[in-house]
């Protein structure tokens, strides 16, 4: 988890830089 | 594989899931259609492209891995809407996406590819492999319009796309997955409906067969992206370290 903590963020994120 | 892992699905399931993938794709296309038609297909001038080949090597760098970045981040979320996706370990939704979210991106390429021209939408308007000389990859560059010419002139409808982009995440064989038989199923599943829209499409018995040598392709050109980032960041370390998105780093230079 701590060496893909980006990718963990984005995967858990419900909100998408889409919809931003 | 079991039987669980051969999954028959009904003419209507084909159709729903083909329609449910494309849906998410199209959300999670970084240009709409709309966006597209309205665009002028514009090429650098001259002095543009100058500009691009006299940036320093790692300045160079630094912008296609910013765009590469940008581009990623919209795969996530495609991949976030594949249904059973978000099913799957973490463990393996990370595997996938880090062994696959570049090649997503160059099937993606293909809607913003120009073929007559051999140009490609980057950073505001067309640009030739040219564009691209001070990364010092030329091999790289045109392995990747060889590649935009080729699958643009399979002529893929979006749904095409679509299908084709999941099939290709959900690569059962990529190496550390924990849970492959979970993974396998959801890709037979979608390389069934894959299968069913190219029928429905009318399309050659052919096409299906061109996709897996593209699949094929991608690991490659993939493989190439990883081995001329390993020998630039050998000459340039601190780059790399410093002036990276950290996404591309997690992804590619982990």
């Amino acid at each position: 988890k701590e060496k893909h903590k980006i990718l963990h963020r984005l995967l858990q994120n419900s909100t998408s830089p889409v919809e931003l | 594989s079991n039987g669980d892992a051969s999954p028959t699905l009904t003419l209507a399931e084909h159709d729903h899931l083909a329609q449910i993938i494309c849906k998410s794709h199209l959300e999670t296309c970084q240009y709409l259609r709309e966006e597209l038609q309205e665009m002028s297909w514009q090429s650098f001038l001259q002095e543009e492209v100058e500009k691009y080949q006299n940036k320093p090597q790692e300045a160079m760098w630094q912008l296609c891995a910013v765009k590469i970045t940008d581009a990623v981040q919209y795969v996530v979320e495609f991949a976030k809407r594949i249904d059973g996706f978000m099913d799957l370990c973490q463990n393996d939704q990370i595997v996938l996406l880090k062994a696959g979210s570049l090649e997503v991106i160059f099937v993606r390429m293909c809607r913003v590819f120009d073929s007559q021209n051999n140009t490609v939408y980057f950073d505001g308007k067309f640009a030739s492999p040219d564009v691209f000389k001070s990364l010092g990859c030329d091999d790289l560059i045109s392995s990747v319009f060889d590649f935009g010419q080729s699958i643009c002139s399979l002529q893929l409808t979006e749904e095409e796309i679509a299908l084709f982009s999941a099939f290709v995440l959900l690569s059962a064989d990529r190496s550390w997955l924990r849970e492959k038989l979970q993974v396998e199923k959801l890709q037979r599943k979608t390389e069934s409906a894959l299968q069913h829209i190219l029928q429905k499409n009318h399309r050659d018995d052919g096409v299906l067969e061109k996709l897996r040598c593209k699949a094929s392709a991608l690991r490659a050109l993939c493989g190439l992206h990883s081995e001329k980032l390993a020998a630039f960041r050998t000459v340039y370390p601190d780059a790399v370290r410093t002036l990276f998105p950290p996404l591309y780093k997690e992804l590619f230079a982990a």
